[in-house]
């Protein structure tokens, strides 16, 4: 079973 | 003052068609050394749009003062809409604007046609997205890129993408059965934007959501080929590039739970 990753847990809040 | 003419309203019909259904809202950011960039992130927080605009996308570009620009995709595009593909098309905003005037000009017919969006306050993160060292960089025809993607849908909800230096493999595995598309890279000398190039530091297996390649996709119109920058357990990003911009869309891959 695939799991969806999300973009904020490889990039930082500018 | 922000007046940006350019040449043709066709760049960014289809720029607006290609995010519209992504993000609903997003912030026009734009300032006369960069001209116009976007960075929106769809509310899933899965995929990232950044849209840059040169000055010398425009036909005349002047920004005075750095503006942003809180815009209603859904109603920028009602009003893109409005105007031929072959119009000339005039971005203009005031200072302190509360909304954004927009003006398509058919120089032939004598017709102007003059609309006014209304603005609005988005509160929107933006993420720092640092040039990324990738694993392999794969070029091919755009329209090559959005059968696989269209296609393969049908069959699962995830795409996997498996690269090595002669191949790009997109399977599918579902419910009904699977699937699989090999592409060989190749040289086109005869007509370049029809190679397929693979330049490859590393072998990369990733999976993505098929209804998110499904968006990227709609930027296709855009440019005749796309470039996808992969990298091992890191999102991917897309990029059209336009005469003196890009539309990139960055992605975040699937894992194995």
């Amino acid at each position: 079973k695939m799991k969806q990753s999300s973009l904020t847990s490889f990039f930082t809040k500018a | 003052m922000l007046e940006g003419k350019f040449e043709t309203a066709s760049t960014m019909k289809k720029v607006i068609e290609a995010i519209k259904d992504s993000v609903k809202l997003c912030n026009l950011n734009c300032s006369q050394n960069d001209g116009i960039t976007v960075q929106a992130i769809d509310d899933s927080r899965v995929l990232l749009i950044a849209l840059k605009l040169d000055p010398s996308c425009f036909q005349e570009f002047r920004c005075d003062k750095d503006l942003v620009l809180g815009l209603d995709l859904e109603s920028l595009s009602k009003i893109l809409r409005q105007g031929n593909p072959e119009d000339y098309l005039t971005l203009i905003a005031e200072d302190s604007p509360d909304s954004l005037l927009i003006v398509f000009e058919d120089s032939k017919k004598d017709r102007i046609s003059e609309f006014s969006l209304k603005l609005m306050d988005i509160d929107s993160d933006v993420l720092t997205i640092d040039e990324m060292e990738h694993d392999c960089a794969i070029t091919l025809p755009a329209a090559a890129f959005a059968k696989v993607a269209r296609d393969m849908k049908t069959l699962s909800e995830s795409l996997q993408i498996l690269v090595t230096k002669d191949s790009v493999k997109f399977k599918a595995d579902g419910s009904i059965g699977t699937g699989s598309v090999i592409l060989r890279a190749r040289t086109n000398l005869d007509d370049t934007k029809e190679s397929i190039l693979i330049d490859l530091n590393k072998p990369v297996n990733l999976t993505f959501g098929a209804k998110y390649l499904n968006d990227i996709v709609k930027a296709t119109p855009l440019a005749d080929t796309v470039t996808i920058k992969l990298t091992d357990k890191a999102p991917a990003m897309f990029e059209y590039k336009l005469q003196g911009g890009f539309l990139r869309y960055y992605l975040a891959p699937k894992f194995e739970d």
